[in-house]
């Protein structure tokens, strides 16, 4: 099975 | 203050209806450049980025910088109020605690005045950084809605496989399982209906069918869109807005367990 990632965890969050 | 305004609430409406399922509210960046967007769904697995240039509007006047904070169920029911070739302008002062948006029929005889309390918002901005995607591929968006919309009576989730020879979509579920394979078209007389492929490493990704169904609520805005994929990083969906802009989704890849 896959499981979802989150957006934030590729981008840097300022 | 600002003030800009667009001959045609059309491109507005359709913009609206493109963010409407992911977004419920947003801050609306406006500079002298124009207005940009960007904010995560609500469960922050996917990113909306749009870009309006100012030099895309008929009038665009912007005196200070405003992060303005909006409801966009809001937003989207006053747009629905304008019809297609109504001019609209969007107005507010600087500082400001609501934003007006003003509808005028083409024969100016109907003048109709929405105005729309802002929202304070946390500023959260994430950045993007510059990649280089190993596939690019363009194509008619009205086809990747379809197959999108096909292959999710399959499965909640799509494979994207891009290699050399075209692109393949799939979809795997308790019922069965369906794939789409579009091959890169030879000839490309038509541009909207091309199949293009920048390849330079073939890619094999998996997304989940909500978020693609989401994003192809932007297919009335460009008849092509855009895919951009590398390994293990966001897909990149992405749509021209006429001369005015783009709308960038980026949705998180599902990876193994």
């Amino acid at each position: 099975s896959k499981s979802q990632m989150g957006i934030a965890s590729y981008f840097k969050v300022h | 203050m600002f003030e800009a305004r667009l001959a045609q609430s059309a491109i507005l409406k359709k913009v609206l209806e493109a963010v409407k399922d992911l977004l419920t509210e947003a801050t609306f960046e406006c500079s002298d450049s124009g207005i940009q967007v960007q904010a995560m769904d609500n469960a922050h697995v996917s990113l909306v980025s749009l870009n309006l240039r100012s030099d895309g509007f008929d009038k665009y006047r912007c005196d200070r910088n405003l992060s303005m904070g909006m409801n966009i169920g809001t937003m989207t029911k006053i747009l629905r109020c304008a019809s297609s070739e109504d001019t609209v302008t969007l107005r507010a002062v600087d500082s400001p605690d609501n934003i007006i948006f003003i509808f005028e029929s083409q024969n100016k005889e109907k003048l109709a005045e929405y105005e729309m309390k802002l929202i304070n918002m946390d500023l959260e901005h994430l950045g993007i950084p510059e990649t280089m995607y190993s596939c690019v591929v363009k194509m008619p968006s009205q086809e990747f809605a379809r197959i999108c919309r096909d292959l999710s009576q399959f499965g909640e989730a799509i494979t994207i496989a891009c290699s050399k020879e075209g692109i393949k979509f799939s979809a795997a579920g308790d019922y069965g399982n369906a794939n789409v394979k579009l091959a890169q078209t030879a000839d490309s007389d038509k541009e909207e209906e091309a199949v293009l492929i920048d390849m330079q490493e073939p890619v094999k990704l998996t997304f989940a069918c909500r978020y693609l169904n989401s994003f192809v609520k932007a297919t009335p805005l460009c008849a092509q869109v855009k895919l951009s994929m590398s390994s293990d990083v966001p897909l990149v969906c992405e749509y021209q807005i006429g001369e005015i802009g783009h709308i960038r989704y980026y949705l998180a890849p599902k990876i193994d367990d």
